[in-house]
């Protein structure tokens, strides 16, 4: 998946890296200090969608349902996530207990057109 | 994106203002942390732990990766109320998320304080869970603590299972040990509370039943 540059028009992985002090979080999120919420985004045209190897992740599965029974505006093919990874967290509860748990599908690695 | 007039930029669409797609990214953020955690909003943390016992706690962890499953793991600082009347202490432990029933390891972490020369015997009792007859206490574990210091040790999970209240209450009892194995012990203080050396339990949960997910799957 290409990452976006300032100027690209189709679909590619935003990197984008949130830290939780910009949240108001850090009191409660011990580790990491933040994370890569990558996103995507960027035009599919019609030649893109649905291109083989892109269309089988979750999302596109919706909007090809969508498609089919006629909900979607035609020839519309969404920038969608494909491939994601996941976080390890380590937070205090409302107890004060530490928890260090994965969160599952937190960060984007891949982009495609449904 | 509907409120500002345009469309999915996902979609092709045009794209958002940069301040706005920053709270929207910020915002979807917050949401997908939450949703990941299963809470609804933020804890909000009226005790924390002292940062010094914080960071001595997560030391003593194992690092690495948690329970494949989505397995969690649970480090609780404990409420000590020592008893005057005998070598003994008693631990409540508040608990926040449903654990009791997919908990598959538990240690308990101490640190003994020097009360005499020898081996000090040490037996953990539970409290029995709120729905029982009070003051039905259960033998955990029995341990032998041949030097002062940490402790980590090994609590059975099957013996602590059961309870739903979230609040956990642990007893220790304590002596030297006699010659014939009987505990004689003399009140003394057993647990070093202050200076940051709280007591502290160390749960693994797993966050499904094992097999579960190749049962649905069939």
């Amino acid at each position: 998946t290409p990452t976006c540059g300032p100027a690209t028009p189709l679909c590619c992985r935003r990197d984008h890296y949130i830290d939780f002090r910009e949240l108001g979080w850090r009191d409660w999120i011990l580790q990491p200090e933040g994370y890569q919420l990558n996103y995507c985004s960027g035009e599919c045209p019609l030649h893109l969608a649905g291109s083989p190897g892109i269309a089988a992740s979750f999302h596109s599965a919706v909007f090809s349902l969508l498609k089919a029974n006629n909900r979607w505006p035609a020839s519309t093919s969404c920038c969608v996530p494909t491939a994601r990874r996941p976080l390890s967290l380590l937070y205090l509860d409302r107890n004060g207990n530490v928890v260090k748990t994965d969160v599952p599908d937190m960060v984007v690695e891949a982009c495609g057109c449904s | 994106a509907h409120g500002t007039g345009s469309v999915c930029p996902s979609c092709g669409g045009p794209t958002l203002a940069p301040q706005a797609e920053r709270a929207l990214v910020l915002e979807l953020a917050k949401q997908q942390i939450l949703e990941g955690l299963h809470l609804t909003s933020r804890p909000r943390i009226t005790h924390p732990p002292p940062q010094a016992a914080l960071t001595r706690a997560l030391r003593r962890l194992q690092p690495g990766s948690v329970a494949p499953g989505n397995g969690e793991e649970v480090i609780s600082f404990a409420t000590v109320t020592d008893s005057t009347s005998a070598c003994s202490s008693l631990l409540t432990f508040h608990l926040s998320t449903p654990w009791s029933h997919h908990l598959y390891q538990a240690r308990l972490w101490l640190h003994v304080l020097p009360t005499r020369p020898g081996t000090l015997y040490l037996r953990i009792f539970r409290w029995g869970p709120s729905r029982r007859r009070q003051g039905s206490l259960t033998l955990l574990a029995e341990h032998h603590i041949t030097h002062l210091g940490w402790h980590a040790l090994t609590l059975p999970s099957s013996g602590l299972r059961g309870e739903e209240s979230g609040v956990l209450k642990l007893q220790l009892d304590c002596g030297p040990l006699g010659g014939n194995g009987t505990v004689i012990g003399q009140p003394r203080q057993l647990l070093d509370t202050a200076g940051h050396q709280q007591p502290f339990l160390e749960l693994k949960i797993q966050a499904n039943e094992p097999g579960a997910g190749r049962a649905r799957r069939r």
